[in-house]
């Protein structure tokens, strides 16, 4: 599965934590207004987190960070 | 499968419990309001708690936990 | 595949059931009134037994518990 | 699969059947007025039987028992 | 796959028959007016029959048998 | 897969015909009015036939037999 | 995969014809009016011809053959 | 999967052509008016060329050939 | 999956592209006005061309080619 | 999964992109006007670009590219 | 699974993101106004990032970027 992610405003932090006994960060990714990234679940990646105002697609619905 | 927590407030907390004979606190997340956390349901965590106010999506249906 | 439950009252019981020959408690998760336990089947965990006043929501419909 | 009951009176009754050449009771649960048992067919029970007053929900449809 | 069967009347007789190169009883369950039985199909159980007035609910459809 | 017949008159006939590179008769079910036969098509039937005045009902539609 | 075939007359002729390299007649079955035959695609059947006048239904759609 | 093929003339033609780096003629079927061939994708067959009138009903929709 | 293609005029050209490092023609199949082609992707084509006019039906939609 | 492609101008180019760490052309194709090419994604090829006016139809929806 | 994405100005930049333990580019793309890219990810890529005025089709929705 994968989510998509539009940045509504400058610097949106796109986290991604952990998978496994842990979670820590793996990777973290900024974006500038209007730029959107689409990210899957992986072998290392098990949760996102998302600060930030942003438009945040899903499989199971969306909503909006940030406000 | 995987959730969507939106935090409507500061200090919203996500607990994930362990998978197996036991259940424990594996990890506790902090959302401040806005925020948004994609969580999965994983080899570690087969059991997830939601305190405070918050949208949550999943497959199944929608629930604003903390009202 | 989970059920979503939401405690309407404090002192929501989760009863964790055990897979196998045998039906013993293997885990006993109390809520208090707003918050919401996400919870799979596992290989542990073959029924689920709710007492108290809550919304529980799974793939083939809805119910309220303690009503 | 699995399936949801709520007993609408007390002492509703839930047994499990074994699975295999025999079809014995292999776990009983009673239930009083209001509460939740949603229960998994499993490699121990691949038939359920419900005494009693309650509703029934399943992925091919509901019933209630007891009236 | 399962059924589910809903007694109409006293006396609703629920037939396993075997799988394999045999068609005989593997096992006669008896519902009394009210009671539910939800039953899957199995290794031992290819085959269902059902007599006296009762609803059956199956992924496929529903009948009422005995009328 | 499964198919369900209610026998609309008595003496309702279900022949289940072996899987294989032969084609001959493995079961022959009687139906009196009302009774109802739940059947899966398994490794030893791959074909059944239905004589008489019946309600079938399958995954992809319903027919009456014998009318 | 099954298809279903309500013979509409007498001496409705359906014929399984053989799976591999070669195309020839395993099996011929003859309806009379109203009978019905339930038919699964085989390891050894992977065409099926129907002669006659006949109401056939499948997944993909139903026709009448013979008019 | 398979297709469904109705002859609306007499000397309808089906070809089923071979699966694999050549493409020949495995097998040529003639329908007269009115029959109906169903037939599969199998290890030998993976392309199917119909000539004359005919309706052809697929998983995908259906239309009519030599019109 | 497969494809199906009829020709709405003479001299329709239909080729199959081989898997695999190289991209060169399999296979060429002409069909004349009305004849229908209902292939495959296989171990061998997964690439079609079409030239001419032509109904194109897929899973994902219909085209019309040659206009 | 594929995609259809209808040139709706004379030289749209269909460009085959390598799986794996590099991406590079693995294959290029040109249609003219009216050319119709259904394409797989393969062990080859993992993404496809596409200059000039065409149609594009998907499993998830349509474009057209060169407007 | 895949994505499309339709440039909308010139410059769009597509880039890969590598899948691992480590998030680097694994390719970037440049699309010019009206052109077309359809991208799965894969074994390398598990992220992409679109920058630039561009429509974005993917399975669970569509989103602008760049706007
Ligand atoms: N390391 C955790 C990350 C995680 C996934 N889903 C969660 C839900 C709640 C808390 C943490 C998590 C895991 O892989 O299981
Ligand atoms: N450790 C338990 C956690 C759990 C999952 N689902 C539950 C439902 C009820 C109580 C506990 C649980 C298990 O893996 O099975
Ligand atoms: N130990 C039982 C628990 C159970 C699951 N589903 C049930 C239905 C009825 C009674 C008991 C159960 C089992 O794993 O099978
Ligand atoms: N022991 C039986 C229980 C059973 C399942 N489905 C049934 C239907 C009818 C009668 C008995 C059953 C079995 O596993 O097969
Ligand atoms: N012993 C038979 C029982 C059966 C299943 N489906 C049937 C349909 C018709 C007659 C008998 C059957 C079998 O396993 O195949
Ligand atoms: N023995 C045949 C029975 C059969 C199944 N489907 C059919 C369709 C037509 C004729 C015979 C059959 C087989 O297993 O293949
Ligand atoms: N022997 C052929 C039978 C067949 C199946 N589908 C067909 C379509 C056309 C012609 C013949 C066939 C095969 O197994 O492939
Ligand atoms: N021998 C070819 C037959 C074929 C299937 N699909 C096609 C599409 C176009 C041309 C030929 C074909 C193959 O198996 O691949
Ligand atoms: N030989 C190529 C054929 C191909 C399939 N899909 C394509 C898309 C574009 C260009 C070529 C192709 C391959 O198997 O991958
Ligand atoms: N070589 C790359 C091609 C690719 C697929 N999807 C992409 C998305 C963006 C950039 C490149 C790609 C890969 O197989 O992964
Ligand atoms: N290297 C990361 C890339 C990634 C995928 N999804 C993400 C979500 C957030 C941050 C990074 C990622 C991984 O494969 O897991």
């Amino acid at each position: 599965d994968f989510i998509i992610i539009k940045a509504l405003e400058d610097g949106v932090t796109i986290i991604g934590l952990t998978r496994g006994k842990e979670t820590r960060f793996n990777h973290t990714e900024k974006l500038d207004k209007g730029e959107v990234y689409v990210a899957q679940f992986t072998e290392h990646t098990s949760a996102i987190k998302i600060r930030g105002k942003a438009e945040i697609i899903t499989r199971h619905g969306s909503v909006n960070s940030g406000e």
